[in-house]
């Protein structure tokens, strides 16, 4: 499943 | 990738670095509260379940991996070095931390942006860090001496999350639909828990003072 943008943050 | 979010995360990362000095240079951790690192731990391990599944970037991944690193190599030199151990203020230190744990954990149960376990665990790690440093700015308030490095520490922890509001909002303007109102709430929590922190700390700055905060 396509990880939501805003987990590419810490 | 923007200049925000990577001063933020440098501000984080120094922040942990400078404690991890302190305590491993002078072997002591006078004045840290060691309920916040245990919290940190655990804040880290929630949010960064899928290091291994989802690979986003090798920056990423390496600062995942030193937050962990640091997080529970802090709370292991506080609870099990013998010298570290003795100059933990176990009296001082006394908020109860269960008692934020399980909020959030509820919070993140019925508050959430998927209901799966990875997201509910994010979610959780977000509500958490929100509340993270409580005990340690009621321990700040009861210890007077607040030597130099923990005033940093905390300085540098709380302006870390205040850069990553600036980052949003940058995030915001410029990609299409990035909302995330959870990430943004709890964010925004974090840092006004600082406030009235940041406000002593600059008078302390501004007066050449020793920092120390109205009991």
């Amino acid at each position: 499943d396509e990880q939501p943008k805003s987990h590419d943050e810490l | 990738m923007n200049i925000f979010r990577l001063a933020g995360d440098m501000t984080h990362l120094f922040s942990v670095l400078v404690l991890l000095l302190k305590i491993h240079t002078i072997k002591s951790c006078a004045g840290v509260s060691l309920k916040t690192q245990e919290l940190y731990a655990l804040v880290f391990a929630a949010r960064y379940l899928d290091i291994f599944t989802n690979y986003i970037s090798l920056y990423n991944t390496v600062m995942k991996l030193i937050f962990l690193g640091s997080s529970f190599s802090i709370v292991w030199y506080m609870r099990y070095h013998k010298i570290v151990r003795r100059s933990y203020d176990k009296d001082q230190d006394t908020f109860r931390h269960y008692f934020l744990i399980l909020p959030c954990l509820l919070l993140a149960l019925l508050i959430n942006e998927k209901f799966t376990f990875k997201e509910v665990m994010w979610t959780f790690s977000l509500y958490l860090e929100a509340v993270a440093i409580l005990p340690q700015l009621v321990l700040l308030q009861r210890t007077r001496n607040i030597d130099n490095l923990t005033g940093q520490y905390v300085f540098l922890l709380g302006a870390y999350r205040a850069l990553y509001i600036l980052n949003w909002v940058y995030r915001y303007f410029t990609e299409p639909h990035f909302v995330h109102w959870i990430t943004w709430v709890s964010g925004l929590v974090q840092t006004l828990l600082y406030a009235d922190f940041f406000y002593y700390y600059f008078q302390s700055w501004k007066n050449n003072q020793k920092l120390h905060l109205p009991a």
